[in-house]
């Protein structure tokens, strides 16, 4: 464990809970997009299968159910949750997030480490968190106005790929054999997409407006 | 070992 990987755990935690406090506190899940929080859903459940056959750390397993207790019950809240799924605007969250699974998962059928069931779906989660921001990305372009907690919580979703990029390349520099170019390519990509509004957050924050993405 | 730490990470 190096300090890049520990702020991009805690800042992946964070951004969580802050969508997590929203949701339960104001009982509103307005701006948020249900498909990004479905996908991410699928990445969790299909990224730490792992979890009943391998044990790395308390830490690792704690952090594993806290993402997937979390990814889940967001997605109960904004579809079941008598007052919450009042204040989701399905006309607006119109992304066809399931034809961003199925690339993902071919992808995965093709490019990957070992031709494993447990490696293809681990390579395919890989792959669909790159593009799960996508959803909540055009919703954010459709409805404009971004409250604070869903600009924050995109943020800090961005910053923790950020920091595991530093991670890759501290383990790379300091650990022989360390190689992952599906994971370094795909974390990469996930970073990128976030770029245009890390811009748009930055300029709002420095000239102190409301955050507005161009339309 | 290398193996092994492959998906040492969340």
């Amino acid at each position: 464990m190096n300090i890049f990987r520990l702020a991009g755990d805690m800042t992946h935690l964070a951004s969580v809970l802050v969508l997590l406090l929203k949701i339960h506190t104001i009982k509103s899940c307005a701006g948020v997009s249900l498909k990004t929080q479905e996908l991410y859903a699928i990445v969790f459940a299909t990224r730490y299968l792992d979890i009943f056959t391998s044990f790395y750390s308390i830490y690792n397993t704690l952090m594993k159910l806290i993402f997937l207790g979390s990814s889940f019950s967001i997605v109960w809240y904004m579809r079941y949750h008598k007052t919450v799924r009042r204040t989701y605007d399905r006309e607006q969250d119109t992304f066809r997030h399931w034809f961003l699974v199925l690339p993902c998962l071919l992808l995965a059928l093709l490019i990957h480490e070992k031709f494993t069931f447990l490696e293809v779906l681990w390579t395919f989660s890989l792959y669909l968190e790159a593009v799960a921001i996508l959803p909540q990305l055009v919703l954010l372009q459709r409805t404009r106005n971004i409250d604070n907690l869903t600009g924050q919580y995109v943020f800090l979703l961005g910053g923790y790929r950020g920091f595991y990029i530093l991670n890759w390349i501290y383990r790379y520099l300091t650990e022989p054999h360390f190689v992952h170019w599906i994971t370094w390519i795909a974390g990469l990509v996930q970073t990128l997409l976030y770029a245009d509004f890390f811009y748009y957050y930055f300029q709002s924050w420095k000239n102190n407006k409301k955050l507005q993405l161009p339309a | 070992e290398t193996d092994q730490n492959a998906h040492d990470e969340l």
